[in-house]
């Protein structure tokens, strides 16, 4: 039933697509809503940043991932090193 | 067979209609319209950035998972090396040397 | 929505960093 969920998704995308691109049309061709196609336009950039920064984000998040992999190697040979003294 | 072909039909009908509209949109657009202005442009903008931004969230997911997993490990392997090294200090007769206060601290911390 | 999304993520994903900084911090007193 997942393939059929799938499929359905995928047909309901490109409707949802198809009414999206209606709308634009209408947007493109009504001068006064040229404006609003703009705002869009300003919005998206602005998106845009915000996904670069998420980004760096994930730079970061994945730095401090490895620093924590390699605190973890050191405390294990700390561990081991107790653990034979014992 | 014949349902596989009715949504391969469906999915061609649209297909055909998402670039018939495509092609009326640039057409009726003035020349050279800036990215801003032409919507079909900012359409595919759109899905590319909600794909970008749902392929971000899995890394952060998986990144997030995985720092957890090292930190639960960190705290229950650190805990153990300390409840050693006492036991030992015990064993020896040694002076069981009290925590500073930065080390209470970080205890309580963790 | 989008742009709130990101935010909001962003926002969370900054304040648990810090709070595996701070965890990080106490583990290197404690280990030494």
């Amino acid at each position: 039933s997942s393939d059929l969920e799938d499929l359905c998704s995928h047909i309901n995308t490109k409707i949802l697509t198809i009414k999206k691109t209606l709308q634009l049309r209408n947007m493109g061709q009504e001068p006064s809503l040229k404006s609003v196609l703009c705002k869009i336009g300003h919005e998206m950039f602005l998106a845009n940043e915000l996904l670069n920064k998420m980004e760096i984000e994930v730079e970061k998040q994945e730095r401090l991932k490895n620093s924590l992999k390699e605190m973890q190697k050191c405390i294990e040979r700390d561990y081991n090193e107790a653990q034979h003294l014992r | 067979n014949k349902l596989l072909f009715q949504f391969q039909k469906a999915e061609s009908d649209l297909d055909y209609i998402q670039h018939k509209l495509e092609f009326e949109i640039m057409k009726n657009l003035p020349d050279n319209p800036s990215a801003e202005e032409n919507p079909v442009i900012l359409l595919k903008e759109l899905s590319v950035m909600k794909s970008r931004y749902r392929m971000l969230c899995a890394q952060l997911k998986e990144i997030s998972i995985e720092q957890r997993e090292s930190i639960s490990c960190i705290h229950a392997t650190l805990e153990n090396t300390m409840k050693m090294v006492q036991a030992l200090q015990q064993h020896a007769d040694l002076e069981l040397s009290p925590l500073s206060e930065e080390e209470q601290t970080a205890a309580q911390q963790l | 929505t989008l742009k709130g999304d990101v935010n909001a993520i962003l926002d969370q994903n900054r304040s648990e960093r810090q709070e595996t900084y701070d965890f990080m911090k106490a583990i290197k007193v404690l280990m030494q």
